[in-house]
């Protein structure tokens, strides 16, 4: 139980929080509990699920620093079954104070080894850069699910990206493995689309998951009414991308 | 001469590095001299305008710890009149190295200010986050261009961001100022689009530039070529579109 993964990619705007969301909201309407962390100070994952980003509660930063425990911190969300640790713009902090810090990379490990019982699987939503939050992530994680926009910049990137998992897994945490790689955004009529995909699939093989997230307008519409894409419209083509994604994390997770 | 504007907004994806690199693109057309700092380890706007990011010349990471001059690391483009700072995934680790340094916000203002007499613009393109790296950016620059995506998410994070420029104006750049908001991957067909783009208009007045910058698979194309669209694709939508912000950026530039 309490299968920890790292949603991670240092590019911007690639659905790192889209995936999170529903991902987490997709395994959660089959029976999985779930619990995100929350660790980009953004707080979209926390907004995209309705939650205030300035509440009056424990956050991740808290978790963070020491000043509160994982079940301390952990809230219900609107989606049954989902928790999350909810942040705020504090966190913006947190990376220059972790700096100074002894067992910087390790802090989220520590505070949340051996306590994830309550949950089958972690979803951490990471900041778009390789900073010590997102190192934070990747130390504490057992596996990374890298979302990977269909456009020319973001491939570009997943060299840098597969060279800092490297990097942590010689030095911070050797389980570390890339459980696999999303495809989001697509768009059949664009050839660009299709071009980055193929290349995908050459580079990383069959890492590659099946399903492929179409780009939808529902999904983007969705964290406005700060709901998963499921609840908004859970017929749409955006939420069966992700329905499908859930069985094949589960499926992944059996063989590993 | 030598108007520092940065490119700034710490949410991912909005359309930063291509706005950089075609409103670069369209004021050097108009006969102005611009150079581009990169300031993003991603070196989407050095790869962009088809410069190698491992480069065996001085680099963004040189200029900030002092190791070159702004001369000594400034290149050529493919775009005539348009110059580059190019950076590498080194500066990735800059970040870290650059919180025990001292005047650490004021790096790159240091190794700026004054040495910009060759150029009539000075174009710094931002990472997404609020970290060191957009800090120097925001000290060094005399106004910031605000690029806005018309997502949800996107509006969501444009007040911490206003936030910053003002902790900024407040504590170590006085003159820094929001010269204007331009709209980005604006499609018509979607009443999100123009949900947000009201409200940001309701937000910001008449910061928000007239022009706003229409999505165009044209415009995601190019940097896969090494080129701006305004050399892959003059006549599309989106080259028509930098080329109107560039008029608007120049007269707003008069008046103030
Ligand atoms: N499949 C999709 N179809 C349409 N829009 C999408 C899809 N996935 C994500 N989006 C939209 O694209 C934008 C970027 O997605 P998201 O914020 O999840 O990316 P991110 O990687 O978490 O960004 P950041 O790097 O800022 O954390 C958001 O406005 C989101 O609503
Ligand atoms: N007007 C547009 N139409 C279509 N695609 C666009 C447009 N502007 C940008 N894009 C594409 O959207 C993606 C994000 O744009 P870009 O990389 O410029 O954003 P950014 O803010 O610099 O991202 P980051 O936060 O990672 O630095 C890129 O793949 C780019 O090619
Ligand atoms: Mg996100
Ligand atoms: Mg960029």
């Amino acid at each position: 139980r309490g299968r920890i993964l790292a949603i991670a990619n240092q590019k911007g705007g690639v659905g790192k929080t889209t995936t999170t969301i529903n991902l987490a909201t997709a395994l959660a309407a089959v029976g999985q509990a779930v619990l995100i962390v929350d660790l980009d100070p953004q707080a979209n994952a926390t907004t995209g699920l309705g939650l205030p980003p300035k509440g009056d509660r424990y956050n991740a930063y808290d978790l963070l620093v020491g000043a509160a425990t994982l079940a301390e911190t952990a809230q219900k969300t609107i989606v049954p079954g989902l928790d999350i640790i909810p942040t705020t713009v504090d966190l913006a902090g947190a990376e220059i104070e972790l700096v100074g810090l002894e067992r910087r990379e390790y802090r989220l490990r520590d505070a949340i080894e051996g306590q994830c019982g309550a949950w089958d699987f972690v979803l951490i939503d990471c900041p778009p850069s390789l900073g010590l939050l997102t190192l934070n992530a990747l130390t504490a994680a057992e596996a990374v699910l890298v979302p990977l926009q269909c456009e020319y910049y973001a491939l570009e990137g997943i060299s840098h990206l597969i060279r800092t998992i490297e990097r942590v897994k010689n030095n911070f945490n050797q389980k570390l493995e890339v459980q696999g790689v999303v495809l989001t955004m697509f768009d059949k009529r664009n050839t660009l689309s299709t071009a980055v995909a193929d290349d995908a699939r050459r580079f990383f093989g069959n890492k590659v998951y099946e399903t492929v997230i179409p780009r939808n307008v529902r999904v983007s519409e969705a964290p406005s009414f700060g709901k998963p894409v499921l609840l908004y419209d859970l017929h749409c083509a955006g939420s069966q991308a992700y329905v499908h994604l859930a069985g094949e994390v589960i499926r992944r997770e059996r063989v590993l």
